[in-house]
């Protein structure tokens, strides 16, 4: 464990506080122009399901396995939230990006391209492959309603701080320890890269005091 | 060393 990794990790850890903030305090998970996308977020649970799927069999420290734990509960209990409880504000026809598309192409890819073809493997490898495109339906919602709430942007901002110091710990943990994971590298690099023009319209406006509003 | 075990990260 590294700075960056640890940082990064509570910021992961923060987007989620941010994001139950922000359901609780509207009761709904659309405010007027602060759209939160419910397949974002089924991708998310759908992630972390396939990825710790070593949770009882793979005792790495308690960190490890509380926030494995606590990533697999919140995502479920958020898509909870947003299927039963906040049905009502969920406005679907706002959600149209084809999710099942980067689904099918993670799959395809996992099959393809992982490390050892095993049930547990091709599962991890596929929870990588959709995580760097989980972000997508919630991009395109944005994109679509052209604006959104301040606490919708910090949530991003968290979500994309989170994946920027991943990055810097793997350089880090190269140097320090010859640490080399290519799927992930890889999956990283691009899912980081999907943020930089949120980042962007963020950093130029939203922290300036301005909407976030795109040109 | 094992796939599965290096896989360390969250």
């Amino acid at each position: 464990m590294n700075l960056f990794r640890l940082v990064a990790d509570l910021m992961h850890l923060v987007s989620i506080f941010i994001l139950l903030l922000k359901m609780q305090k509207t009761r709904s998970v659309a405010g007027r122009c602060s759209r939160i996308s419910f397949k974002t977020q089924a991708l998310y649970a759908t992630v972390f399901l396939t990825r710790y799927t070593d949770l009882f069999a793979n005792f790495q420290s308690l960190y490890n396995t509380t926030m494995k734990v606590f990533f697999i509960a919140s995502s479920l209990y958020i898509v909870f939230l947003m299927k039963f409880k906040f049905k009502a504000t969920n406005d679907p026809r706002l959600d149209t990006f084809k999710a099942q598309y980067v689904v099918g192409g993670a799959a395809a890819l996992a099959l393809i391209v992982n490390y050892a073809f095993t049930v547990q493997e091709v599962l991890w490898t596929f929870s990588i492959y959709l995580e760097a495109v989980a972000i997508l339906p919630q991009l395109f919602m944005l994109t679509k309603t052209g604006e959104a709430e301040v606490i919708t942007t910090h949530y991003l901002f968290a979500l994309g701080t989170y994946r920027g110091l991943y990055l810097v710990n793997w350089i880090y943990r190269y140097w320090t320890e010859y640490y080399v994971d290519w799927i992930v590298w890889i999956a990283g690099a691009v899912q980081t890269g999907l943020y930089c023009d949120f980042f962007y319209i963020y950093f130029t406006k939203v922290l300036k005091g301005a909407k976030f509003e795109l040109p | 060393e094992s796939a599965e075990a290096k896989h360390d990260e969250l």
